[in-house]
């Protein structure tokens, strides 16, 4: 699952 | 992740992978400036310093390494293919990038999240993916021939900061804590310039088809 790190977009 | 956002990122990659496709295929770089090149693999080297320090998810991390590798790759191409490097429009591709780089670092600097190595780097890297088509359109305008895969090339870049902004309003409306204003404001700063380039690409298409037609 995506941990809700600072930045999740590429 | 939304289905925009994935769409957004198919569509970079496919960018990227029409940019590689055309220089393996036809062992030529013509009518593509390495300065955008080298700019674009500079925004993924500080982007993802946290690859190996924060995990988001396998798809995020093979991104990641795949969106690196490729940029890396076209870099080493345009500067060491033997046959490559002879079809590089050197004297047409003489936009000053560096100061682009130095203007980003500045800005990055006064203008970030928080003021911490990996943010600061996080924002110059936004902010020069805004700017880094330039030398790109500057040599398209130059060069006057808009070969249609580069053409196709801008085209899918053009696509995939579309679809990314479609993402932002699509979190902004279904996520209570979304609020990336950094990368939103950049964004939009940098699909305007596409939306100005195919302005005057298909502006420039028409005018050559009405002077064909003539």
């Amino acid at each position: 699952s995506e941990k809700d790190a600072a930045h999740d977009e590429l | 992740m939304n289905i925009f956002r994935f769409a957004g990122d198919m569509t970079h990659l496919i960018s990227i992978l029409i940019l590689l496709l055309k220089i393996y295929a036809t062992k030529s770089c013509a009518g593509i400036s390495l300065k955008t090149q080298e700019l674009y693999a500079l925004v993924f080297l500080t982007r993802y310093l946290d690859l190996f320090t924060d995990y988001v998810s396998l798809y995020n991390s093979v991104m990641k390494i795949v969106f690196i590798a490729s940029s890396l790759a076209i870099v080493w191409c345009m500067r060491r293919h033997p046959l490559v490097r002879r079809s590089y429009d050197k004297d047409l591709d003489t936009f000053r990038h560096q100061y682009v780089v130095l203007a980003c670092f500045v800005l990055a600097l006064v203008l970030h999240e928080r003021f911490t190595f990996q943010e600061v780097f996080w924002a110059f890297s936004i902010y020069l993916e805004a700017v880094a088509i330039l030398p790109q359109l500057v040599l398209l305008q130059r060069s006057g021939n808009v070969d249609n895969l580069t053409g196709q090339y801008v085209l899918f870049l053009g696509a995939y900061r579309g679809l990314y902004i479609i993402n932002w309003i699509y979190r902004y409306f279904t996520e209570d804590h979304f609020a990336r204003w950094i990368a939103c404001v950049s964004g939009l700063i940098q699909t305007a310039l596409y939306a100005d380039f195919f302005y005057y690409y298909y502006l420039s298409r028409i005018k050559q088809d009405t002077i064909m037609r003539l």
